[in-house]
């Protein structure tokens, strides 16, 4: 599980990081 | 039915909610009592992505001409917040007692509370990405009732000049967007629709142009010629109104469709 958490919070904010640079930097 | 409505939304966020449902499994089955590790940092590093995130997504508002997105994204910003918020909290409950389940439970729920409202804010921004072709598909629509009123040749190649890039303007932007789609029975009639503007497109075009021969000719003819027309028209006018009741609806629509 310390394992999973850690992996988890990695890949949200990987995730986070890649709706902001893909999605919302795109033109309006 | 498709739990993702398009593909980008689906590629960015399915691999991320498949992770949070097997680690609630694993927090639900292994009331184990083991300590919860130091959780600190990496909630730090999300929660400084988030505030990223909103900072980058309220200026991407403030700069958008869709009044629709800017009314719809600040509540997905305050989700997102208020579960980072969660996540934090949590981890310093962890900090105080590793063994602490209420903490357990809103890490658990600031996970999927940041889920849910980005994928709120993945909507809003799909949306936002449909309106712009139905606009353009507006702009089709209201050019095709413009042909009603050509009466000569000159007007006529003025008419498909115009006509023309505006059409395929449309053409491209919906196959695009039948290419996003998961719903493959959305994404096939807005491909079929489409197939049909471009056969009828020219058919239109010369349907016009016999109209204006019968005027040339002292208008023997003339009603058939312009009833033939307005035929085309309205078979045209049809597909276009399809394309843009498909585009509006999503994977919840699904039943009305069937």
């Amino acid at each position: 599980i310390r394992v999973g958490w850690e992996q988890l919070l990695t890949a949200i904010r990987r995730y986070i990081n890649e709706i902001e640079n893909n999605i919302l930097t795109r033109d309006t | 039915m498709p739990v993702f409505h398009t593909k980008t939304i689906e590629a960015i966020l399915d691999p991320v909610a498949q992770q949070v449902s097997q680690l609630v499994i694993l927090h639900e089955e292994a009331q184990d009592g083991n300590a919860m590790p130091d959780l600190s940092r990496p909630v730090m590093a999300v929660s400084a992505a988030v505030q990223n995130l909103v900072k980058v997504g309220r200026d991407t508002a403030n700069s958008t001409d869709d009044k629709i997105l800017k009314q719809e994204m600040p509540p997905a910003f305050q989700g997102v917040e208020q579960s980072a918020t969660k996540l934090y909290e949590a981890a310093m409950m962890l900090k105080e007692d590793p063994y602490s389940s209420p903490a357990r439970k809103m890490l658990i729920d600031g996970a999927r509370g940041i889920l849910s409202g980005t994928s709120d804010l993945l909507l809003c921004f799909d949306q936002s990405e449909v309106r712009k072709i139905v606009r353009v598909a507006k702009g089709v629509l209201e050019y095709l009732a413009v042909s009603e009123v050509v009466e000569s040749m000159e007007d006529l190649v003025t008419f498909v000049k115009n006509l023309s890039p505006g059409m395929a303007n449309l053409a491209n932007k919906v196959t695009g967007r039948s290419k996003e789609l998961t719903h493959t029975a959305h994404a096939n009639g807005l491909v079929n629709h489409t197939e049909n503007l471009k056969r009828t497109t020219p058919i239109l075009v010369s349907s016009i142009k016999i109209f204006v021969t019968t005027l040339q000719k002292g208008g023997a003819g003339r009603d058939e010629a312009q009833q033939n027309r307005n035929f085309i028209i309205g078979r045209m006018s049809h597909d276009v109104n399809e394309i843009i009741r498909i585009l509006q609806l999503t994977s919840a629509d699904d039943d009305d469709w069937s």
